[in-house]
């Protein structure tokens, strides 16, 4: 029956960063299930997964993300706003305290869908930034403008500010329904934008990050 | 005494025709659920970190990698005294692996971990 050892005494060997994130990140196994991430933004990472590796794990070739962390963070749960008339304004807020510092920040974007087809009519979204003290609102361009399916916003400059990176990102999230009316109000909750963070995990044990593939511009 | 070096080479010769018990790279696929940690970690489902097994020849062929000291321990253990041991047969090249991670929050990781697979063995 040895006295628990005292954190002093045990040995200031950094564990592995995967061991780390085993004993930091892994939620307790009390019941916890990864079914707990669910819907879009898991089939998008998964899908993002499937491109950066194999079904082994390595990472494809040529095919790199171009750094060793995409952290996908959901909108804070905000009360689903009803619609008013066509139009459906949900305000998002993403918080981004208690990253960890030695993830450097490469890049930031916001995925949602540009358009939805309903059973009798489309949905057109925007997003919105709302201004805050340091920068003025103003509408996102996603990079492409996709027919179907996602689209991605640059946000970046808007995380990281003069004094370091901002604590939370506002969004609002603003639709129109194009088309006759539909007998229920449509599901946009299901699709609430997510923000995707590029970053550089500079622990030693996490791969050095490719330089990103050329991107050949059209 | 290079004479019995010589006199000896038969069985060094067939030592180096790689017996199945040489320090060489095995198979051991493992999931996540076996390792405990498949109720966050939602991808890769199949992982292989290999390992290595075996003992090192006595005559350390020249795509072991292995250091001078290796080359001298082996000598040591064999001419001089056996109580210091052969050169372990451990992994000389690893490659990354990326991993789908759920973070306690809800929100979603994917990370490259390096050195997560062995790719080749060497003996030191």
């Amino acid at each position: 029956n040895q006295s628990p050892l005292s954190p002093g005494s045990l040995p200031a060997i950094p564990a592995l960063p995967l061991l780390q994130a085993l004993q930091l990140r892994a939620p307790g196994s009390q019941g916890w299930r990864a079914g707990s991430a669910s819907g879009h933004p898991l089939r998008y990472m998964l899908n993002l997964y499937r491109r950066a590796a194999d079904h082994e794990g390595r990472p494809r070739h040529g095919r790199s993300l171009g750094t060793n962390t995409v952290r996908l963070v959901q909108a804070s749960s905000h009360r689903d706003q009803p619609w008013a008339g066509r139009w459906y304004v949900q305000p998002l807020t993403y918080h981004l305290e208690g990253q960890p510092e030695a993830e450097h920040l490469l890049r930031a974007t916001v995925v949602y869908l540009p358009s939805l087809l309903l059973a009798h009519s489309r949905l057109l979204c925007a997003l919105e930034l709302v201004a805050t003290g340091e920068a003025p609102g103003l509408l996102l361009n996603p990079a492409t403008r996709p027919r179907h399916g996602w689209a991605e916003a640059d946000v970046t400059p808007y995380l990281v500010l003069g004094n370091g990176s901002v604590g939370s990102l506002v969004l609002r999230h603003v639709c129109v329904r194009a088309g006759r009316a539909e007998g229920h109000d449509a599901p946009v909750a299901l699709s609430h934008p997510f923000l995707l963070l590029y970053l550089n995990d500079t622990r030693a044990g996490l791969a050095p990050p490719v330089a990103e593939p050329r991107r050949h511009r059209r | 005494d290079t004479g019995t070096l010589a006199y000896d080479l038969p069985s060094y010769l067939r030592e180096q025709g790689g017996d199945k018990s040489d320090c060489s790279l095995r198979p051991f696929p493992v999931s996540f659920a076996q390792l405990g940690w498949d109720h966050w970690i939602i991808a890769p489902h199949r992982y292989n970190p290999r390992y290595c097994k075996g003992a090192c020849p006595r005559l350390l062929r020249y795509d072991y990698h292995a250091p001078n000291h290796a080359v001298v321990q082996s000598f040591v253990h064999q001419l001089v005294d056996a109580n210091v041991p052969r050169p372990s047969c451990v992994p000389y090249r690893y490659s990354p692996i990326s991993v789908l991670m759920i973070e306690r929050d809800g929100g979603i990781l994917y990370k490259e971990y390096e050195n997560m697979i062995a790719e080749s063995c060497t003996c030191r």
